[in-house]
């Protein structure tokens, strides 16, 4: 998100010391977030199995290698589940990057009070003397559908987001991060994979994976789930060709069948489907020790 | 106003409970 980093690997080197050595230098570890992804052979984004050697994958032939370092799952509520600054810094520097490119839809006003938090976070508090005019002229602030969708000028918006920035003297710049990062998971802005599927009839719809469960959303508004199956109600998950199906834990309710275009969504689906549940379900077993002890050095 | 918003869209982030025919009846209807 913020630094590139070199490594060499060997022909035999897997996933996992690729990805463990990435992690060590970095200071990371609540590892189970995050992945490696890297384009593959035909151009799609593909996340780096740890159980298999690199040179095994179609990592697109470049020298070197590219890979992103990116979160794959994301917490169930980010307030309370990430413990180390380390992790927070690198969700927030990938959901502000999410926001910024208009990879996802972010509203003005949201847009605005987020730049500030993400002026808070990077300069601490407002102060006249070190802030002088301009100072915010080399940053990216706001996403460009914003800027193009209104006729302020730059310094007009600027302004707004001083006035802001000024509002938030005394937060601590992680709790700024943290902040920015509630407001956008309010919104939706992340933790959602959304998948095109259709219903027997045909009609579009979209299917959202997120920690908490599966989603069924009408196609034009991905905001509001109509139709839920929390991991808590689902038995099992499976699919044939396009055919997706949902076994109930209640035996006598009917499995739930959708359709989605191709093989390799399904596949995605259901790759993010057994990493979410897995975590869900690692959230409401007891603490591990390596996490006690994350817990107690965050405390201190 | 616009953290307002973001604490109120909190609330309808999940779908509303049904039961698993109602679901299949939704969204065969769509």
């Amino acid at each position: 998100m913020d630094a590139e980093l070199e490594f060499a690997i060997q022909p035999n080197t897997t996933g996992k010391q690729l990805f463990d050595q990435v992690v060590k230098t970095v200071g990371l570890r609540e590892v189970w977030y995050f992945g490696l992804q890297y384009m593959d052979n035909k151009g799609f984004p593909t996340w780096l199995k740890l159980d298999k050697k690199v040179s095994a994958q179609e990592v697109r032939k470049e020298n070197p290698l590219q890979f992103k370092f990116r979160a794959k799952f994301f917490p169930e509520d980010v307030s309370e589940e990430l413990i180390q600054d380390i992790t927070q810094k690198l969700f927030f520097l990938q959901v502000k990057e999410g926001i910024l490119s208009d990879e996802v839809y972010c509203p003005p006003e949201t847009a605005v009070l987020l730049g500030s938090y993400a002026v808070q976070a990077k300069f601490g508090d407002y102060s006249r003397e070190t802030h002088k005019s301009g100072y915010l002229s080399s940053e990216r602030l706001l996403p460009q559908r914003v800027l193009d969708q209104h006729k302020l000028s730059r310094d007009q918006w600027e302004e707004r987001i001083e006035v802001w920035h000024s509002e938030h003297r005394g937060m601590l710049k992680e709790d700024a991060m943290l902040e920015y990062l509630k407001i956008a998971q309010d919104l939706e802005m992340y933790g959602i994979n959304y998948f095109e599927i259709k219903n027997k009839k045909g009609t579009d719809l979209w299917l959202g994976v997120d920690s908490l469960g599966l989603n069924i959303y009408e196609h034009d508004d991905k905001l509001t789930p109509k139709i839920g199956f929390p991991w808590s109600e689902i038995r099992n998950i499976s699919f044939n060709d396009k055919k997706f199906i949902i076994k109930p834990i209640d035996k006598k309710a009917p499995d739930f069948v959708f359709y989605a275009p191709r093989l390799r969504i399904n596949k995605r689906i259901l790759q993010l489907c057994m990493g979410n549940h897995e975590l869900y379900m690692r959230r409401r077993k007891p603490d591990t020790i390596e996490v006690q002890q994350m817990k107690a050095q965050a405390k201190e | 106003e616009a953290k307002e918003k973001a604490r109120s869209k909190r609330a309808n982030k999940r779908a509303p409970q049904m039961d698993w025919n109602k679901k299949h009846e939704l969204f065969s209807n769509f």
